[in-house]
């Protein structure tokens, strides 16, 4: 068996076992082991590392579980801007997005940043308009959207009108 | 935030890292995420490397190639060189994680947060996945 190693992350910060149930933790559990079984089969079958971090992170950017993708945060404007990039360490080569709003998976636009253009990071629109000529998946920013978040975005609003604000790290 | 840092069977290494950035945020605000070097890092002759957390904090320490060069420069394993940042990051007063994995396939899952969703997986068999501190 040759030498493979496969790791995620689906994001850190203030968790408790108090705070999400148990259904909510076999649903984190659950899309993190799916991750993980399609890095392996990839990983066994010979795929490259880059062509496995994509797929892998797609997994995650499909589920409305995780900040990135579906399910990503919303910004004050209501809009959900997301951002990506990926990392070669053979040849060092590198791609990005940043603000994008209708790339449906992100880490696929910035491996296209990185193989198919002369640049490191594409913002904004420009962004968008590059992945729409590489042919990749677009959507409305709606698609983007999940009642949880708005919720969140809603509540911090609020907590911003009453100048109690401060904790709204990402 | 998401990421993925993969040693395949040919002994490359890739990073990876795909977010919606933070609840609220305005002016175009971006985070360490689409930044190389700061939340994303990836170099055969050390390790691959993606971060989660509070942005602003990754993108002043470099926290990334940071990882990378207390490798290559101090000698120091993934895990200690992960641990190394993250104390950076503590002085800072900053929060958040990082996986990693060098080139011979060893793994770190670190962070100062009560928890990280975080999973690995390779050719041993070896598999864990996680959520809370402790696990």
């Amino acid at each position: 068996q040759q030498n493979f190693t496969v790791v995620v992350h689906g994001g850190a910060g203030v968790m408790s076992k108090d705070k999400m149930n148990n259904v909510q933790q076999q649903q984190y559990l659950s899309k993190l082991n799916e991750a993980l079984l399609l890095g392996e089969k990839m990983a066994k079958e010979g795929s490259t590392a880059t062509d496995i971090v994509v797929k892998v992170i797609n997994v995650l950017e499909d589920s409305p579980l995780f900040n990135a993708g579906k399910g990503a945060v919303f910004t004050h404007n209501g809009k959900i801007e997301l951002d990506a990039s990926i990392m070669d360490g053979e040849s060092l080569n590198a791609g990005a997005v940043a603000g994008a709003r209708h790339i449906r998976n992100p880490i696929t636009a910035a491996r296209e940043v990185m193989q198919n253009s002369d640049h490191v990071l594409l913002s904004g629109k420009g962004a968008s308009e590059f992945a729409r000529q590489q042919g990749l998946k677009m959507v409305s920013n709606r698609y983007f959207r999940t009642p949880k978040r708005h919720k969140s975005l809603k509540e911090l609003k609020k907590k911003e009108r009453t100048r109690n604000a401060g904790d709204n790290i990402g | 935030t998401v990421g993925c840092v993969v040693l395949d069977i040919y002994g490359n290494l890739c990073a990876g890292t795909s977010t919606g950035g933070m609840t609220n945020k305005k002016f175009g605000r971006i985070g360490d995420s689409p930044l190389i070097g700061a939340g994303t890092y990836a170099n055969n002759r050390t390790c691959a490397v993606s971060c989660t957390g509070h942005g602003e904090f990754f993108i002043r320490l470099a926290f990334a190639r940071d990882v990378s060069a207390l490798m290559e420069y101090n000698n120091l394993n993934i895990v200690e060189a992960c641990r190394e940042e993250l104390n950076k990051l503590d002085e800072l007063r900053g929060s958040g994680g990082v996986i990693g994995v060098d080139n011979k396939g060893n793994i770190a899952m670190e962070f100062n947060t009560g928890g990280m969703f975080r999973g690995f997986v390779n050719a041993k068999g070896e598999k864990v996945i996680a959520i809370f501190k402790n696990e």
